[in-house]
């Protein structure tokens, strides 16, 4: 993604449609922008009013050729619209002479478009990134329609996660934090003893789960939640325990390794005829992986085995380079034979080793600093173990409310 | 000399649409100014808009580049702001 360098101050925002275009039903207009504004509302706190006249902060009108902003449009195809970003007053222009429909695989999906140009209205240039609503070229109608991971990231670099609870008709995602009835929590004997774990992932809809042997507990804001562990094969029918790694993949599958074999699931519901081989799935990765995670930085999935890492990007042929694997000291503070890894839902990456775990900071590309400084306890800051070292671990703790890291 | 003049049709498109979407000056799409540019800026913005688009950077105004130029797109630059120094992580 890319920003253009402005954005909204406030982000409670407003707009109005100034002049409609000729050949749609105003009401369905206003719900369609409706649906393209919620685009970029859903991932982050920002609001959108539609008003019917006065000042607002977006004006929205169909012109057709010269229409007063020395950008004038080019009839059917070639230009479909444009916008212009904060710092040049945010407004959004549509070319009247395209065939603009609602729902329909014929003419130009206004919805589509529209959200769009809301992007750049909020700050957001181009983007690289083909799949991506902001790649600047027109796709085509997409009933499916779903934001890229590059334009979640793009928006939220620019006004943050969404922190409220979602009343509409959000979309899941993991690494939008959600605002949960805070469940009861309870220390686990087994996991306080010993914080080594199999693997860590989030679950699409938000969850955290560990798994270790052949049980699993579910993470709460503050450590496990009670009534676990459970066994894994009651919530996920087919699936082994000792399981190597698991991540969740912006498709919403949740992936599953252990030794050559790979399993994936929709939710809780194998997701057809698995294991698979891994060679067969995720051509170039090795067998008997430690982890693999998706990386908050650009969305790739990244697996980890030993001193070494690999990158598998599926819109790449082919996934995996051939410059990889590259040593695991290029994350700049991990050490080698990781134990597990997740992308949390609070957008950050964190790395897990016996009862220790790091978090990594994207920009510099190395581990965090923070005071306690990393690594810290696991079991602490993760599982609820009042009794576990807070600060670094063989550090001194600092006391305070355990497990703000989950914040 | 007509080597050096911009071949009209095509190629000239193709400097009206770089121009437009942030790769050449705009003062390229001017009509009442005759451009003259060198060979390596041209290929250049031939090359970024390639690269940006995820093609070959061939720098030659090929089949593929003149198709992707003719689909219906955002009239917004490509090139503006950070994304000029877009960096790959």
């Amino acid at each position: 993604y890319a920003l253009q360098g402005s954005r909204w101050r406030v982000k409670n925002l407003t707009y109005k449609i100034s002049k409609y275009p000729s050949r749609l039903n105003h009401a369905e207009v206003d719900a369609e922008l409706a649906k393209a504004f919620a685009v970029w509302s859903d991932f982050t706190d920002l609001t959108f009013t539609q008003k019917r006249s006065g000042q607002v902060h977006i004006e929205i009108r169909f012109e057709k050729g010269e229409h007063g902003d020395g950008d004038p449009f080019d009839g059917p195809g070639g230009t479909l619209a444009h916008a212009y970003f904060p710092v040049y007053g945010g407004d959004a222009h549509f070319d009247d002479a395209e065939m603009w429909s609602i729902n329909s695989r014929r003419g130009t999906n206004l919805f589509q478009v529209a959200a769009h140009e809301f992007g750049h209205s909020l700050g957001l240039s181009h983007s690289d990134v083909r799949s991506a609503l902001m790649a600047p070229f027109y796709r085509g109608y997409d009933p499916a329609f779903q934001l890229d991971q590059d334009d979640i990231m793009g928006i939220q670099a620019l006004y943050g996660h969404k922190t409220q609870v979602d009343i509409g008709g959000g979309l899941p995602n993991p690494t939008v934090p959600r605002v949960t009835t805070p469940q009861p929590s309870a220390e686990d004997q087994e996991l306080c003893s010993d914080s080594k774990f199999d693997t860590i992932f989030n679950s699409a809809d938000g969850s955290t789960f560990v798994f270790k042997g052949d049980n699993y507990w579910k993470l709460t804001e503050n450590g496990v939640a009670a009534g676990y562990p459970r066994p894994i094969s009651r919530s996920w029918p087919g699936l082994p325990g000792n399981i190597d790694a698991a991540f969740t993949y912006k498709n919403g599958k949740t992936y599953f390794f252990k030794g050559s074999k790979y399993w994936r699931y929709n939710g809780q519901k194998m997701d057809g005829d698995y294991p698979k081989e891994i060679s067969e799935g995720f051509t170039g990765i090795p067998d008997n992986i430690d982890s693999a995670l998706v990386w908050s930085g650009n969305g790739k999935i990244y697996f980890y085995k030993g001193s070494k890492f690999w990158r598998f990007d599926p819109a790449q042929r082919p996934p995996v380079k051939s410059t990889y694997p590259k040593p695991l000291s290029n994350w700049a503070g991990i050490p080698d034979n990781i134990d597990a890894a997740l992308q949390y839902t609070n957008g950050y990456t964190y790395f897990f080793k016996g009862g220790s775990y790091w978090r990594f900071n994207d920009r510099t590309f190395s581990v965090d600093t923070d005071n306690p400084a990393f690594p810290r306890s696991t079991g602490y800051w993760w599982l609820g173990c009042s009794s576990a070292p807070r600060g670094t671990v063989g550090g001194n703790a600092r006391l305070s409310a355990p497990s703000d890291e989950h914040h | 000399r007509s080597g050096a003049a911009p071949a009209y049709g095509e190629t000239n498109r193709a400097m009206m649409y770089l121009a437009q979407y942030g790769y050449l000056s705009p003062s390229v799409r001017n009509p009442s100014s005759g451009h003259i540019m060198d060979e390596s800026t041209w290929k250049k913005a031939i090359q970024e808009f390639q690269s940006f688009a995820g093609l070959n950077s061939t720098g030659e105004l090929d089949e593929e580049t003149v198709k992707l130029m003719s689909l219906p797109r955002c009239g917004v630059k490509d090139k503006v702001g950070f994304g000029e120094s877009r960096a790959k992580r």
